[in-house]
Parts: structure tokens; sequence; C-alpha cells
């Protein structure tokens, strides 16, 4: 048994956040929400999902292991309106997963069941050193500003407890700089400098679902993957991005 | 030029 209603906007932001970097995907769902944890095909990023029970309006399940196709859940969620709550139940006797979004009317989708069996992949505990918290539109738009220099940004703590992200092409450069002053800085806790450099588009990905006001928890280290949380409603998304090395 | 490496070295 499963079935949990969920405010659609939520749930559309989550299926697009993880769809930018994987194909498919497992829910782990049981009696205290739903759980998923998968890499990209090329095992340089990891997505982590976590909605817990009270983020449902209705939830009820036992233990299953639900493999999705996140291309058709997207295309399915891009059709829901943001007044419109969403009822997800399994259909164990056909293997499909139902998708009801009710307001003005009611529409059933449903979605075959992929045999991906849970992966039991575990997000790694690494200790960092650094952590910030900054919007994630002024994340995306130093993005941006990196994108026109090079393919890949390094993302900074200096000495003196900035948060730079950097880029450097074969004859241009771009920066920019954030201190505890910046309004789109909530917190900096700073133990050291630190460096480690990253793919761009990667970084894109994990930030496209974001709306310029969440709160983005960046933990850097150096030479150390990032990783990026941020909160969608009661549920937690996490990104994990493995650094380039020179 | 920085070479990507891949999650496995952090597991």
């Amino acid at each position: 048994m499963f079935k949990a209603t969920i405010n659609a906007k939520d749930f559309k932001k989550i299926i697009d956040a993880t769809s930018n970097l994987v194909d498919e995907i497992c829910f782990e769902v049981d009696e205290n929400g739903i759980k998923a944890n998968a890499m990209d095909p090329s095992h340089v990023a990891l997505v982590s999902v976590n909605i817990p029970k009270d983020t449902f309006e209705e939830y009820i399940s036992d233990v299953h292991d639900i493999g999705v196709d996140l291309e058709a859940l997207k295309k399915i969620m891009g059709r829901a309106k943001s007044n419109e709550k969403l009822t997800l139940e399994l259909d164990e006797e056909k293997n499909k997963l139902n998708l009801i979004l009710k307001n003005d009317a009611v529409r059933k989708f449903s979605v075959s069941l992929y045999d991906v069996s849970s992966t039991n992949l575990k997000v790694p505990d690494i200790e960092y050193p650094n952590e910030v918290m900054i919007k994630a539109g002024a994340f995306v738009e130093a993005l941006k500003d990196a994108e026109l220099v090079n393919d890949h940004v390094s993302l900074k703590i200096s000495e003196d407890g900035k948060f730079i992200i950097f880029s450097k092409g074969d004859i241009n450069q771009s920066e920019t700089i954030y201190d505890n002053n910046s309004e789109s800085i909530l917190d900096l806790k700073i133990t050291e400098s630190s460096k480690s450099t990253f793919n761009l588009a990667y970084l894109k990905d994990i930030t496209k679902a974001t709306s310029s006001d969440d709160i983005l928890h960046i933990y850097l280290g150096s030479d150390m993957p990032v990783k990026i949380e941020y909160n969608i409603g009661n549920a937690k998304i996490l990104f994990l991005l493995a650094p380039r090395i020179e | 030029k920085p070479k990507q490496i891949t999650l496995e070295a952090f597991f």
C-alpha cells in the first residue's frame, strides 16, 4: 500500500530538480516518507531527496521500491497547475504508479514502473570546513558570469573569509565576491581558506529548478565535492558534485 | 586543464 497527497507545485519542483541530473529514480517509500538517492550516469553528481511524511496532506505507506522514468514524470508534472493537489498511488496489481491531479477536474495519469531496484546508494558523510548560505538567485547569477569565460568554475573561500566564484579562460577572467555584508549571504561559516573547481554545466543543472529566494547551503573544502542543499516545502534536496582536479 | 574525477573517490 502506498498513497500520498501533496500540493502539485512542490512535487513538480522536486521532479524538475532531480530530472536535470538523472533519467530514472527509485523512490524508497515507507511509513516515514519518501527517499531517493541517485547518481548521474557518469558518476560525477549525486542527488538525494527526502520527503518526510509530514510534508503530505495524507500519507499511508508500507515499504516499497518504486522505480520510475523521471522524464515521464516531468512531462506529467509539467501539465499540473499550482493550485492542484496531487495524489500518488501505487497499483501493485498492474505494476503502475498513478498520479491523480485534483482541482476543478480530476485528471488521472498512470506510469509504468521500472525495474530500478533500490541501489542502496548512501550519501557519503563528508566533513566540510566551510558552509555558505546564499540566495539561489545570487549564486545562479555568479555562475552566468563565470560561464562567459570558461566551462568550469572555482568556488573559493579566501583567507579573509570571502566567498569567491572565480573563472579563468585563456584570455578572460570573471570573479564574483561575496562577504558577510552582502545581502544575498545569510551566513558564512568558515574555518579555513579553500578552493575546489567544478564543471559549470553540472552546477547549472543542480541549480536550474531553484527559485531566486531559495536558500542554498553550499558546503566547501579544497579539492572536495561540493554539497548543495535546499528545501522544497518540507522536503529536502541535496546534491553532491565531484571536483575537477589539476 | 583540470581533470574531472568521479564521486567514487569519496565513498
